[in-house]
């Protein structure tokens, strides 16, 4: 976490707040609730108060505007830059400036207003952006359920304040995965366009050949219509499509689009419906078929005729013996299997049909 | 600008105000964008801020959090 230069903080608990304009986008009593919401979080975790005004300069003016919109810090229309707040002060210190020009919604159907609420109040109360990407206050938006708050963000408005005196024991939302974990297991794996994906809860890892140092990003900061986490993942490369699962639906994506007529039931690919999930799911080049793993089976999919092969599905323990009986997450690179089972990795060898490496799992991120 | 594509140039002018917005680039023409060392030393610090590989060019990964919808509220600084 971060704090303002020369920590800037209000030296006292009891703040007061206005809302001196409302957004045409949603009712003005849901407003009220979103931000008494948002406020309620960081009570929630210091000793601050917060009182609302109906007239006259409260500490914390909040309004939506447009544009220039009255403090030289104008807007720039739909999406780039969402919203702004100052840090603690007199004036326009603590306020915080909603851009009219997006959606406001009250859910994940465009921008949600409690979300960036709750992120613009933190600046307004004394922190500044946040490196952490499984933090509130990093600086791009993502869309979560749940308790805002990460550990980061709580250290971050404690060590400003202090807890809250009442004691209550907060539920932070989970950190980012840390790469090299001994005890890391992966979600799912994927190439994409000669770079690698590694998903783990919310998160991703990059993974670029050429850079040792993979890039984590949140799932839904680049595929904003994508489930906060997935089962499984495999590209494609003849269609340049990534293929994502989550439970029982599966989306297609191209770069950052995602394809028209998605996200599909997995029963379209000729699954029986008594498969609710795909774990592993991994396309082999150099056979055209996509494997794809569930529970302690496997099926063979034929992606040029768009059919699943006769014959399966087939036992995992019986065709890759030595790697357990289910698998995490499967890619596959010059003629090796990697299967991935808990914390660790299997190398398979295609041609000799066996298992030739045993190695941790997040050696996959270069650990 | 040397005959970069249009594409180029929409990419440049999206950092350049990326940059003033949350990295306090100063305004005003940057001589051949590319090459100046205030926009390459402000590349660096966002790309820091943001646990990219530090590179100092305006690459892939950098540009994909460029666009990205946030907040604007600058990340470094007043």
């Amino acid at each position: 976490y971060n704090h303002f230069p020369r920590r800037l903080k209000w030296e006292r608990n009891d703040l007061t707040f206005r809302i001196t304009n409302y957004t045409p986008d949603l009712k003005s009593t849901d407003v009220d609730r979103i931000i008494r919401r948002a406020l309620n979080v960081w009570s929630a975790a210091t000793p601050l108060t917060f009182r609302k005004l109906r007239e006259g300069i409260a500490d914390i003016m909040i309004s939506f505007g447009s544009k220039e919109h009255g403090d030289f810090n104008p807007f720039d229309g739909p999406n780039g830059l969402l919203a702004h707040a100052y840090p603690p002060g007199r004036d326009i210190g603590g306020d915080v400036h909603f851009d009219e020009d997006e959606n406001w919604t009250n859910d994940q159907s465009d921008y949600n207003l409690f979300i960036v609420a709750t992120h613009e109040l933190g600046h307004a109360l004394g922190l500044a952006h946040s490196s952490d990407p499984g933090a509130l206050m990093y600086p791009a938006y993502s869309y979560n359920e749940g308790f805002p708050l990460a550990e980061d963000d709580i250290d971050g408005i404690q060590d400003l304040y202090g807890p809250n005196p009442n004691g209550k024991k907060l539920k932070p939302r989970p950190d980012a995965p840390t790469r090299c974990d001994p005890e890391l297991t992966i979600d799912a794996v994927t190439d994409l366009r000669g770079e690698t994906y590694i998903f783990k809860d919310r998160f991703f890892w990059r993974l670029h050949p050429q850079f040792p140092e993979p890039q984590q990003s949140l799932t839904r900061s680049t595929w904003p219509f994508l489930p906060n986490q997935v089962d499984a993942a495999y590209e494609n490369p003849d269609k340049d499509t990534m293929f994502v699962f989550r439970g029982i639906r599966m989306w297609a994506i191209s770069g950052y689009d995602l394809v028209k007529g998605y996200p599909k039931y997995i029963h379209k690919l000729g699954l029986p419906k008594r498969i609710r999930k795909i774990d592993a799911a991994v396309y082999i080049k150099d056979t055209g078929k996509t494997l794809l793993f569930s529970d302690e089976e496997y099926w063979s999919y034929n992606e040029a005729k768009g059919t699943m092969d006769t014959g399966y599905p087939r036992s995992i323990e019986t065709d890759f013996p030595g790697i357990g009986d289910e698998v995490d997450a499967a890619a596959y690179r010059s003629g090796y299997l990697y299967l991935f089972n808990d914390k660790l990795q299997f190398e398979y060898s295609y041609i000799s049909r066996k298992v030739v490496r045993i190695m941790r799992a997040n050696s996959v991120l270069n650990c | 600008f040397s005959s970069s594509s249009s594409t180029e140039i929409d990419d440049y002018l999206l950092a350049e105000k990326y940059l003033r917005q949350h990295y306090g680039l100063s305004p005003g023409l940057q001589g051949s964008r590319a090459a100046s060392g205030a926009f390459q030393t402000k590349i660096r610090e966002m790309q820091k801020f943001f646990r990219l590989k530090v590179t100092g060019n305006l690459d892939e990964n950098t540009l994909d959090i460029m666009k990205q919808p946030r907040c604007g509220v600058p990340d470094i600084g007043e």
